[in-house]
């Protein structure tokens, strides 16, 4: 074990990315690699419509509660380890 | 449950596949048992079969990678995605793909295999006590060549199982080394190598040369995973080195410290502030088991499912105790159907046949002065049913080559396939009339080289024949097989006067002549033929090549124990229409 109990600074190690991606971020690139938004969708609707039915969809396809906002379950399942097969499409 | 747009199905039931490479992570034999299992959990509901194969193009070809590694579907490191696989087709549809930069465990954390010692391949157990310390990784304390070793059970001092842990020093997987040991240093590109590298690489795998000189003789193998090595970061497969100084302070275990996610974590050189080397520390990991059942799924045509519980819903959870959930069963049932549910019954043995006339002589003329001396017993025997085809029959009690010609024993009856007759197969003859004294029934058979008896072996009986003279039944404890062996399965011969007997995992040497096997047996049968099924039904030697037999398939395996071809015991060996 560490011999000091002072709190380190948290820093960035080599190889990981310089800083973890906004929830918005997050849910964006989630959305459009498991089908849930097409790119073309995304970039014809207004973020905030198109984000709110894509979250709806994926809510429903996952059994999570369907509040079409970017919760803390819906957050946690982006996070979850899981298969690389699209949800929607093909 | 869903399918693939359009329903997306394989056109035959027995699927092939085939294990490109293995991860680092686990023992290769856990990994081939673990794929194993999770085809089973599909083929226990439905009429499909696999089949693994060794060479050429499967249904289902698997491999472990990392980021972009082929396909166009980069992986992205450590958690996030952990695989995938192509729904049913040719090409690179229907293959799975495993992210080589997760942790592969069964999903409980670390699983270390032992080699060697007095284990019999168990796992570590850890922790456990030696010389009254309490250790939780493997170690070389107690030893003075440096090789990591661990107890299999909670106290080497009290009950002194041990098995050796993976390390390039004990062996290496893959490459073109036969599982031969790096060799430290090593030269590669006129640089001198004292760890494994990943060097040369642009998939991140650590290798080593087993020879002193890999520019002069190109040899190499991929270096096993210590149970210490990390996990991402950027130096995967690398042990943690302990202790380690990060910023300043010196750390003896993995630390979370200098991280906001809390994750272990460990420096892969002793000093991080300088060298900046460093890998997540292991962790439970995910069941490779469990995701490879899931993206299985994907490779018989299954989409994603919306049932949390269910295999194919796509976040990964760990369950001990694994059952298919009704959900999935009934989405692989819409696409293949129920299946025929247990094995049939086999049929109650045809009633005796009249006896059939036998010629009175032998019918070749032979001249070697082996055969003048233990004449051969027959010439061709009639057939006793011409109308019983082989070609219907799912499996054989025994294969074996007898004067030159594959003979195929089922159930009282018997055919000959020879490569140098145009009629094809004949038969069905009749074992009691060649043979008489033998049960319906034979496990085994083979040709002595030297004296052309033939040895049959049914249940832990043996029987030896000259001509239509027997002496037997003997029990195989005679020949010094003791009561772990069941039924003997086969037998090779090696040259003249030795047999190699099978049964189970292992197999025995037979000197013939003293009949008798050798000390030192049994082995194990992977030991020397890898990459043949251990639990093969009919092992025989034809034109040379040892032959080993499960469900359809035969697999051919070279003097040199390299299998070099997979085929159809009907179509090819037999060769029905």
């Amino acid at each position: 074990a560490p011999l000091h109990s002072k709190p380190q600074a948290v820093i960035t190690f080599p190889g990981e990315l310089l800083s973890a991606p906004s929830d918005v971020e997050l849910a964006e690139s989630y959305l459009l690699r498991f089908g849930y938004i097409q790119e073309a969708e995304a970039r014809r609707s207004s973020k905030h419509v198109s984000l709110a039915k894509a979250l709806r969809r994926m809510q429903k396809q996952l059994g999570l509660e369907e509040t079409g906002e970017l919760d803390a379950s819906t957050l946690e399942a982006m996070r979850a380890p899981r298969c690389g097969v699209p949800d929607v499409g093909g | 449950f869903l399918t693939f747009q359009g329903d997306l199905k394989w056109d035959h039931m027995d699927l092939t596949y085939r294990v490109m490479n293995y991860s680092p992570d686990l023992d290769r034999a856990v990994i081939d048992d673990a794929f194993q299992r999770a085809f089973k959990v599909w083929s226990d509901v439905t009429p499909l079969t696999f089949t693994q194969i060794y060479s050429g193009e499967a249904d289902i070809m698997i491999m472990f990678g990392s980021q972009e590694h082929g396909d166009g579907y980069p992986f992205d490191g450590k958690d996030g995605l952990l695989a995938h696989a192509f729904p049913p087709g040719s090409g690179i549809q229907g293959d799975a793909h495993f992210d080589d930069d997760e942790f592969w465990t069964l999903g409980t954390g670390l699983e270390v295999k032992t080699r060697y010692g007095n284990a019999n391949g168990a796992s570590c157990h850890f922790p456990f006590v030696f010389e009254g310390r309490s250790y939780s990784r493997c170690i070389t304390e107690g030893r003075t060549d440096g090789m990591l070793w661990c107890a299999t059970t909670a106290s080497y001092d009290a009950d002194k199982t041990y098995g050796f842990c993976p390390s390039e020093l004990l062996y290496t997987t893959g490459g073109n080394s036969d599982g031969s040991p790096c060799v430290f240093p090593f030269i590669f590109d006129g640089t001198s190598y004292d760890t494994c590298t990943t060097d040369g690489r642009s998939d991140g795998y650590r290798w080593c040369a087993t020879t002193a000189n890999f520019d002069q003789d190109k040899k190499y193998g991929f270096c096993p995973n210590r149970d210490t090595a990390v996990i991402g970061g950027n130096s995967q497969g690398d042990p943690c080195v302990f202790p380690f100084t990060f910023l300043g302070q010196s750390y003896s275990a993995c630390t979370n410290q200098g991280r906001q996610d809390g994750k272990l974590w460990c420096a892969t050189t002793s000093n991080y502030d300088t060298d900046k080397k460093w890998g997540f520390c292991p962790d439970r990991g995910y069941s490779i088991f469990l995701v490879a059942a899931h993206e299985f799924g994907h490779s018989l045509g299954l989409d994603h499912s919306s049932v949390r519980e269910a295999l194919m819903y796509p976040m990964y959870s760990y369950v001990q105790d694994f059952q298919l959930h009704e959900d999935d069963v009934q989405g692989i049932q819409y696409l293949y159907g129920r299946g025929s549910g247990p094995e049939p019954t086999p049929p109650a043995p045809l009633p005796t046949e009249e006896p059939q006339p036998m010629p009175t002589e032998a019918g070749s003329a032979s001249t070697t002065e082996e055969e003048e001396e233990t004449p051969e017993p027959t010439a061709e025997p009639s057939p006793v049913d011409p109308s019983r085809d082989a070609c219907i029959e799912r499996n054989f009690d025994a294969i074996t080559e007898i004067n030159g010609e594959l003979h195929f024993f089922k159930n009282g009856k018997y055919w000959i396939h020879s490569s140098f007759w145009k009629s094809g197969i004949r038969g069905a003859f009749s074992i009691a009339d060649t043979w008489p004294g033998l049960p319906a029934v034979i496990d085994a058979a083979f040709q002595d080289v030297l004296t052309k008896r033939i040895f049959f072996f049914a249940g832990r009986q043996f029987w030896v024949f000259s001509g239509k003279n027997a002496v037997g039944p003997r029990g195989i404890e005679k020949l010094g097989i003791g009561k772990e062996a069941g039924r003997i399965t086969g037998a090779l011969q090696r040259g003249r006067g030795k047999v190699l007997l099978f049964s189970g995992e292992h197999y025995w040497r037979l000197d013939v002549k003293v009949q008798t096997v050798d000390k030192g047996y049994p082995r194990a049968t992977d030991d020397v033929f890898t990459g043949v099924p251990l639990d093969a039904r009919n092992v025989f030697l034809y034109q040379d090549k040892y032959h080993f037999c499960r469900d359809s398939f035969y697999w051919r395996m070279t003097p040199r124990y390299q299998v070099d071809r997979v085929g159809y015991i009907k179509y090819d060996l037999l060769q029905c229409p």
